[in-house]
């Protein structure tokens, strides 16, 4: 997702 | 996924398992700081607080579970089962110098006012300065094992890899995360110097990398 709060990141 | 995000993963996960090694067969945590490593411990907690939440993917879950897992292992090697062999002496670094600004500003610049937003900002903030400890610990005792100076290379190569990673998520999918990239920059800068004597000294073969 490209929102950042959808942190889909380690 | 890309290519930068996963060799960064790999690289973040090489950089914890040197560690780990190195305390577990050398039975000695000397050289190492503990204070750092409980800032990783802490930075994880709150950064995957999201795994009772919300599912993204089995990389993702099992990658966040094994961090957990090894920074917590890491932090019980250094300060229970080989403790002797912490030099607390040398690992004097004030952390609450860093803690207390981390946290307030992870109050002030966030995306969202709610406690799992404001826990993650505050793991993004305290990424970023979480190995100024070990650095300061090597400054002051000269000198460190190469051993040592991998694990900081693959944990510095690690973010570097990730601003990789935020370029080209940008260029392709407009992603853009300004929290997260501008830590990861002053995070990186934090190496700069050590990645200079990493590759000057350590690689020349001189088994311990001392410092000027």
């Amino acid at each position: 997702s490209s929102d950042p709060i959808h942190h889909d990141e380690l | 996924m890309n290519i930068f995000r996963l060799s960064g993963d790999v690289c973040h996960l090489i950089a914890i398992i040197i560690l780990f090694l190195k305390i577990w067969r050398s039975k000695s945590c000397a050289g190492i700081s503990g204070k750092s490593q409980v800032l990783f411990a802490l930075v994880f907690t709150t950064r995957y607080l999201d795994l009772f939440t919300s599912y993204i993917s089995a990389y993702n879950t099992v990658m966040k579970v094994v961090y957990l897992l090894l920074a917590y292992s890491t932090v019980g090697l250094i300060f229970f089962r080989f403790r002797n062999s912490y030099d607390s002496e040398s690992d004097s670094f004030r952390v609450e110098f860093l803690l207390v600004p981390v946290a307030g500003l992870s109050f002030l610049e966030n995306y969202a006012f709610t406690p799992l937003e404001i826990l993650w900002t505050f793991s993004i903030y305290l990424e970023s300065v979480a190995i100024l400890p070990q650095l300061f610990m090597i400054t002051k005792t000269g000198e460190a094992e190469s051993i040592t100076a991998h694990y900081l290379l693959f944990l510095g190569l690690y973010r570097a890899l990730y601003l990789a990673n935020w370029l080209w998520r940008f260029h392709t999918e407009g992603f853009y995360d300004q929290i997260a990239v501008v830590s990861g920059v002053v995070q990186t800068i934090f190496y700069c110097d050590f990645f200079y004597l990493y590759f000057t000294r350590v690689l020349r073969g001189s088994g311990k990398m001392s410092l000027p």
